[in-house]
């Protein structure tokens, strides 16, 4: 669906909740209405985007097994031009085979989507780590996305697997279009960091990464123990200024 | 079987891949024949066992296609007693369904283990990140399991969710036992590091959380930039001290 972006990276651990919810954060506050839809089982979003204490929290679950209608799933949150679509009662579930194969299944994601984006000005979609099915589903269904890369040796070698990836879909999804790579928890004095994010930028067109990084910050973490996004907690921390600044960018790109 | 360790995990980048290496590295330089296998589609034990550079590097991939015998994959590495099962082709496609049904069509991942128990004193297997199909197999295939958790606030809510996953899957894999959850990346200096591993151990059993937390080192992020092992690479580092006492406590337990 046109309106569509899904945060996705092969590797774990690199920030894509971290993205998804801040840049559905900075969006919101700038007036777009926003849908934050979370399918990953872990269901992280409904840790990290300022649900009340106690506030119910059904979600993708309880709507894909028809338990809740999706007005009752899109749940309100901080902001007044937010709202979110949990992964639900899975996020409490050791055993995640069914929750695959189900919202996987041939057309149910585009419909979801299509619905969604009837009902919002942007959607905003968090995946899972890796290239499995899930994954592969959303970018079927997604008109761009962005893909975080931790300035760690390691991003250098998932590079390659996950623009390969990504051309993959785009020759079943034309409308697909990579926003960029954006390149997280960057680490300014860490001469490591550093070469990761040069090599990054030499290695890739320049139009594929995103100009400015989020630096790694203590606010970041606090923020993700307080249960908020960063860029309401504390919006004068760098990260929050970087995520901020991408989602101007963003907005600009995708038109 | 009963000689298969699997390192596991929820959330994404919490260390299982360096775990994996590191543990089967240690155990190896003690003389314990060790074979490390990576499933993860991801394929990142390629880069931080200490290939030779150009080294032919064909794994699983190759295996289950039938295009090489088991002998041909096993590949040596600059451990005696360590060899090393890669995830193979997969690594370089950026399209992981296909390599999920095949590894966790039933009977060939413990088919693979019970021959890989027959060749070596120690089995340890490195899995994508997640609760998904190719984790179940691996668990219900394995004897025993750790579950690296990163001391950052996110570890505190992930934790209820794998501890659910593994009862389920002792259920039906009665010869499972949960070594211990690893807190790795700590920073003692960091508060917020110290709450989470202190939270960690408050709300968990004691002899759930192995004593000796693995720390956050420049030197592990250089020995992944050099494709190497810590313990191998820089064994008087911290988080090298770590994982060579921690193999040595899991020699006594697993027996
Ligand atoms: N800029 C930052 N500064 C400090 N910590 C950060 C930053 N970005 C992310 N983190 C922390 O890194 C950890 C991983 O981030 P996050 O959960 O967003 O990654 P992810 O890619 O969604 O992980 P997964 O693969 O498990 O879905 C979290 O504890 C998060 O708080
Ligand atoms: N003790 C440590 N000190 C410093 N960096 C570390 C430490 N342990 C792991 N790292 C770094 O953290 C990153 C994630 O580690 P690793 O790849 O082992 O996690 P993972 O759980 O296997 O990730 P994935 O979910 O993608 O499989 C890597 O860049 C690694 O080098
Ligand atoms: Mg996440
Ligand atoms: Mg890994």
């Amino acid at each position: 669906a046109g309106k569509v972006l899904a945060i996705v990276s092969q590797k774990g651990g690199v920030g894509k909740t971290t993205t998804a919810v801040n840049l559905a954060a900075a969006f919101a506050r700038r007036g777009v209405r926003t849908i934050l839809v979370d399918v990953d089982p872990q269901g992280s979003v409904r840790y990290g985007i300022g649900l009340r204490p106690g506030q119910p929290t059904p979600g993708i679950t309880e709507y894909l097994s028809g338990d809740r209608a999706l007005q009752e799933v899109l749940l309100p949150t901080p902001l007044a031009s937010l709202r979110v679509l949990l992964a639900g009662a899975i996020a409490d579930r050791g055993d995640h085979a069914d929750f695959q194969r189900q919202i996987t299944t041939p057309g149910v994601l585009d419909e979801l989507f299509d619905e969604l984006a009837g009902r919002a000005d942007l959607v905003i979609v968090d995946t899972p780590p890796g290239l499995g099915a899930i994954v592969r589903r959303v970018l079927e269904a997604s008109a761009h996305a962005i893909v975080p890369l931790q300035c760690e040796p390691l991003a250098l070698q998932t590079t390659p697997q996950i623009l390969r990836g990504l051309q993959d879909i785009v020759a079943v999804n034309e409308e697909l279009a990579l926003e960029g790579m954006l390149l997280t928890m960057h680490e300014p004095e860490n001469p490591m960091s550093e070469r990761v994010a040069e090599y990054v930028r030499a290695s890739l067109p320049e139009d594929l990464v995103f100009e400015r990084e989020v630096p790694r910050t203590a606010a970041v973490v606090e923020a993700s123990a307080a249960g908020q996004p960063v860029v309401l907690r504390d919006p004068n921390d760098p990260a929050s200024a970087a995520y901020l600044d991408l989602a101007d960018v963003l907005r600009e790109r995708m038109g």
